[in-house]
């Protein structure tokens, strides 16, 4: 899973 | 998880449940844009399309799900029950003028060039822009109620609060994401203005009015 995404942020 | 961040959802989720208690309490949505309110539900659907497809907490699901709802519960208040207080000639801003370019710079510009992904860029670039016709709106009313800018506040507040959080998350878990940083600036920077009113007006027990 790619790290630099702020997908587990509202 | 942090406390900014945490303090970023707080303050997200009391700007939305104020201004759903507020338009409930007074039976009006005088002086709320629907503009803003319908891109704000838009913003929500597009990005929390990961609800079922991608499991990351109750905690997260949960707030997703209240988020989705008040805002869906917002826009039906403005548009259909107290449709009649909807103050409908100062919420001129042209809504396309800012749905259409976000659109396009979603497609150029984001982490993966698929329908999702494509779809959740869209809504960071929406959201960071979706308060405008709000502002437009008092800025041609030339006034605000003060829970109107107590809303506004908290609403600003949170993307300021998860800047910090950014910082944070870079330094201890070297973590970035370089979409939401540009955005949730430019969504905080949009506030600014309002924030100076905001501490030296409505803090000392003014209301907001602009200078004719």
């Amino acid at each position: 899973k790619n790290k630099n995404k702020a997908k587990d942020e509202l | 998880m942090n406390v900014f961040r945490l303090t970023g959802d707080l303050s997200h989720l009391v700007a939305i449940i104020l201004l759903l208690l507020k338009i409930w309490k007074t039976r009006s949505c005088a002086g709320i844009s629907g503009k803003s309110q319908v891109m704000f539900a838009l913003v929500f659907t597009t990005r929390y399309l990961d609800l079922f497809t991608n499991f990351i907490s109750p905690y997260n699901s949960v707030m997703k799900v209240i988020y989705l709802g008040c805002s869906y519960a917002t826009v039906y208040m403005i548009y259909m029950k107290f449709k009649a207080s909807y103050d409908g000639n100062h919420d001129t801003f042209r809504a396309e003028f800012l749905i259409i370019p976000v659109g396009g710079l979603a497609f150029l510009v984001n982490h993966e060039f698929t329908p999702l992904e494509i779809l959740w860029t869209f809504s960071i670039y929406l959201e960071s822009v979706a308060i405008l016709p709000q502002l437009f709106m008092i800025t041609k009313t030339g006034e605000a109620e003060t829970i109107t800018t107590h809303y506004l506040f908290a609403l600003g507040l949170y993307r300021a609060l998860y800047l910090i959080n950014w910082i944070w998350r870079y330094y201890f878990e070297g973590f970035f994401d370089l979409i939401a940083i540009v955005a949730g600036c430019v969504q905080t920077i949009l506030y600014c203005d309002f924030f100076y009113l905001y501490i030296t007006k409505v803090l000392h027990g003014k209301k907001l009015s602009l200078p004719a």
